[in-house]
């Protein structure tokens, strides 16, 4: 509940304001960008706990040693495609929630570096992918801090209602990729 | 230079093959042309010594009485940065877009000049009455000292009648006749201002005769209209040079970086026949609320966990 009030407060304010239609100063609106984004931070600790929960029974070996839990990081400039962990690491989990209360289907897009990548469903299975370049406009997009100029994209398919998914991605390279992903790289 | 489809069978659009632009629709069976353009309204300066007079701001939209001006397309080249050794992928690139056929999705590159592109996207897997438009516009210029509040404008042959849809805060549509109020006799001073209307996810235009209804879904909350029959369009960005005088002080000229905002966007392009087929209303309400509400997406780093450790 504590970590839920900067958002809480965050939210009245910029409600009390109008705070995204413009109508205020521009050092009001960046100092409501770092409110906002500080709210953001605390949500993430409760999504990262509450995930940490259905996700992996308490002590579980594969947790990160020293660490209490399975890290969970939300990638707030996914919308111009700049993402840390998917940049960065050579295989990594996507976890999808979903919160209506109907399953639902959603294409997943992340940016990435490497040439060639492969997604598995939590069963193990195989799952489609493309990679796509990252549209010029936006590479070159002020402020973006991103050498990736791809992105890869899956279908995340029938995400249970209220519930998520996880899919665990890793880079190939294209010598080493099996027939199945060759349609995909 | 051939004519590029996109989208599903019930909801299929048509690129010019050589500038990339909009050039038919597809809806239910009913094929017609229409056309699609990013436009600006000039704000108007204003003196803001009465009411009357008061520069477009933060609180109003008041365009100087000149019609929209479109953004042509200053068919650019598109330079292609990226990793070029995909074997499988087929990169058309013309001199006006960049065309990137695949098994999930088909994408559409268009460049407009330095501050405005778009990006056509048909997902193939579950899309049954729609396309995907995103925009990206910004910084808007402002070198000639003019303000500028950017639009798109989708313009078509259906006869709309003066009657177009847009929900309220999310909810139920409503009835919007232009130039038109239904409880007083409107005298109407601001003609594209005056026909503006909240849009929370969605607008619409419908065609009686040939009971078709087309519907853009919206990511955000946008200002929308339709000021001619057949047309509808939706605000995405806006910077003015002048304060309105409502208490802000200061015009709605954002910076960062030490230079204009810019926003990117989405818009989903969906509709079909009315009344035939029952299902288009409730795949446009889904669509609507998985865009409102749309998955969170969350990552971990796994470079020491192999799946199995992770399964």
């Amino acid at each position: 509940w504590v970590d839920l009030n900067m958002m809480r407060e965050a939210m009245g304010v910029m409600q009390h304001h109008d705070a995204v239609t413009g109508t205020e100063k521009q050092h009001v609106a960046f100092d409501y960008a770092r409110i906002l984004y500080k709210g953001f931070e605390e949500c993430r600790i409760i999504t990262e706990t509450a995930l940490n929960k259905l996700i992996a029974p308490p002590k579980t070996p594969l947790q990160v040693p020293g660490a209490n839990q399975i890290p969970i990081r939300s990638c707030l400039l996914l919308n111009i495609s700049q993402c840390d962990v998917s940049e960065t690491s050579s295989q990594f989990v996507v976890t999808v929630y979903n919160p209506l209360s109907r399953p639902v289907s959603k294409y997943i897009r992340f940016p990435v570096n490497g040439p060639a990548y492969s997604v598995k469903d939590p069963a193990g299975k195989p799952v489609k992918s493309q990679m796509v370049p990252i549209p010029q406009s936006v590479v070159e997009m002020p402020g973006r801090v991103s050498k990736a100029a791809n992105e890869l994209v899956f279908y995340a398919e029938n995400l249970p209602p209220m519930g998520f998914r996880s899919y665990y991605i890793s880079k190939g390279n294209k010598m080493h990729i099996s027939k199945h992903y060759r349609s995909t790289d | 230079g051939r004519d590029i489809a996109m989208g599903p069978a019930r909801f299929r659009i048509l690129l010019d093959g050589h500038s990339g632009k909009l050039k038919s629709m597809r809806i239910d069976g009913v094929k017609f042309d229409v056309g699609q353009d990013l436009y600006y309204y000039e704000g108007d300066n204003g003196s803001n010594s009465e009411a009357a007079d008061r520069a477009s701001g933060a609180y109003i939209f008041r365009p100087n009485g000149t019609d929209a001006k479109r953004i042509y397309h200053q068919y650019k080249p598109i330079t292609y940065k990226g990793d070029v050794r995909f074997r499988n992928f087929i990169f058309v690139y013309i001199e006006a877009y960049l065309l990137i056929p695949g098994d999930l999705v088909d994408e559409v590159h268009i460049k407009l000049n330095n501050w405005a592109s778009q990006v056509w996207r048909y997902y193939k897997q579950g899309a049954v009455y729609s396309v995907e438009l995103e925009w990206l516009v910004g910084p808007i210029p402002i070198e000639d000292q003019v303000g500028k509040e950017i639009i798109t404008r989708f313009s078509s042959p259906l006869n709309s009648e003066g009657l177009f849809y847009t929900d309220s805060n999310g909810r139920e549509m409503i009835e919007r006749k232009r130039n038109f109020r239904p409880t007083w006799k409107l005298d109407l001073h601001e003609p594209v201002a005056g026909n503006y209307y909240p849009v929370t996810s969605k607008i619409s235009i419908k065609d009686q005769s040939e009971k078709i209804e087309f519907a853009i879904l919206t990511d955000r909350a946008q200002g929308g209209s339709s000021l001619n029959d057949g047309e509808i369009e939706l605000m995405v960005h806006r910077r003015l040079l002048h304060d309105d005088n409502f208490g802000v002080g200061e015009a709605l000229n954002e910076t960062a970086y030490n230079t204009g905002l810019v926003a990117i966007g989405k818009h989903i392009l969906t509709g079909g026949r009315i009344g035939i087929n029952g299902t288009v209303a409730q795949a446009e309400h889904e669509l609507a609320q998985e865009l409102m509400l749309s998955p969170w997406i969350f990552f971990t780093p796994a470079d020491n966990i192999t799946f199995a450790q992770w399964t």
